[in-house]
């Protein structure tokens, strides 16, 4: 049975998508079958691995409104142990339909019934909200991973997303933790980053990533060409960094 | 009567908030009375002109929801031309609640009513999503102003937001119009900013600001301080940046 881990942070542009993609692809190579889950209407998780999303037969959001199973939803990628479960633009309508059905937060959780067990990892890259796509996200998950840029605005919404996740944790989803969090998009130059990851390192003792995502122009540079920074340049800082994330994720697992 | 402006991009990270705060902040400097909305729950405008946003009486959510007029919920900030309408925790409730209320996207519009006369200029700061609170904010607005990052991701956004700007103006706001599509985090040493602004320009020639808002440290420092840019460092790239497109859309209201 996989360990199913949301990434989660309500703030926006913080690194949701690109850890998704590059730490699925780096478990992936490390001969972990790995599913990603792209729940966020824009889609940038599929494209952002080559998927053409005008071609695809069922989405996540048809299997949301339990209208298709999600084996049929499953697509390969260009590497042999990553698949993806596409989002199309009709996820957009999803957030307010949602409200309407009943068990409206656990519609991810039932549509992966019996999918995780083909898969180690499953991976669910969610949109910059705390909305009911986001709140499947929690309730599917055993773990959130929370990317936190080394930035000012970044430390604001963290007291919010723990009350949300806390909040899961006690009425969806008792098994619910915090798999750790991550500081992204570190820049060695600044003082600012250094201030941000002392002030989070000091909060919140224990939970944070020893692994650092450097800022670096290759990776915002790889999604546009359709591929993971490990493939697009496995020399590269940013593959560097998150080969020793899916390392440290996998020690985490052993030492349970 | 003023212009009611605002600034979205369901894209997270792009630079809706910096572009609210520091347009804002340089239109009060020029003499223009300047009323700053803040319409995301995570508050980052807020407290990105010293708003402490624990002490705040009466909230946009209030407002929203018809319990308190708006001009209670108006507060002066550092600059004698800009004042805030805060936003606090309770936003988060917000776009559930709103679901199930009567012109649920106009309720913005009609809390507005009359305060808009006190000020030329209105910006309202939206959350990454496309969800009540942006349709709301576009449903109150004249003109929208789109920050773009010039990178691969932010692209992929455009035609939904686009899809969305056109569908409020043909059934809820037939005054909207595209104010410009204002290109930020702009990187002069990278190649990926180069090809992302010539795409944009090629597409949406003729609504492309010819400002562009530098990437640099400065700007993403001046939050912690709880400063706009032009009280922190008046001499950086970024304040210079941001007065230059403060004159461009004033120019922009005279040819009309
Ligand atoms: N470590 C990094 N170095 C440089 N650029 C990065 C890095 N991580 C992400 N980026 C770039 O920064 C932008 C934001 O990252 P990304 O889209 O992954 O964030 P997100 O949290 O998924 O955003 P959203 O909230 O919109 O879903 C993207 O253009 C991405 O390519
Ligand atoms: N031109 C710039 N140069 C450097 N850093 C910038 C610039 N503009 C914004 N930033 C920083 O980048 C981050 C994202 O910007 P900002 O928060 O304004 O974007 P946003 O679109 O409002 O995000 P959200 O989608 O979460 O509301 C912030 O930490 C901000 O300080
Ligand atoms: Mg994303
Ligand atoms: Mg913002």
């Amino acid at each position: 049975m996989g360990r199913v881990i949301a990434i989660a942070n309500q703030k926006g542009g913080v690194g949701k998508t690109t850890t998704a993609i590059n730490l699925g692809a780096a478990l992936a190579l490390a001969g972990h079958p790995t599913l990603l889950i792209d729940l966020d209407p824009q889609g940038n998780t599929s494209s952002g691995v080559g998927i053409d999303k005008n071609h695809v037969d069922v989405t996540v959001y048809q299997c949301l409104l339990g209208l298709q199973p999600a084996e049929k939803a499953i697509v390969p990628t260009q590497l042999s142990n990553l698949y993806l479960f596409p989002a199309t633009v009709d996820l957009i309508g999803a957030e307010i339909e949602l409200v309407f059905l009943e068990e409206r937060e656990k519609r991810l959780c039932r549509a992966l019934n019996g999918v995780h067990d083909r898969f180690e990892y499953v991976l669910i890259d969610s949109p910059p909200s705390l909305g009911l796509l986001t709140l499947n996200a929690l309730t599917a998950a055993n773990g959130v991973l929370i990317p936190l840029q080394c930035e000012f605005f970044a430390l604001e919404g963290l007291t919010q997303l723990l009350r949300t996740i806390r909040r899961i944790k006690q009425n969806l989803n008792p098994d619910l933790s915090i798999e750790g969090v991550l500081l992204t998009m570190f820049d060695v130059r600044t003082l600012l980053s250094q201030q941000v990851a002392d002030e989070v390192r000091r909060h919140f003792e224990g939970t944070v990533f020893t692994t650092v995502i450097p800022r670096t122009v290759r990776l915002s540079e790889a999604p546009s060409h359709g591929l993971p920074i490990l493939l697009y340049d496995p020399r590269s800082r940013g593959a560097q960094a998150y080969r020793t994330l899916a390392e440290e994720l996998l020690d985490h697992a052993t030492q349970g």
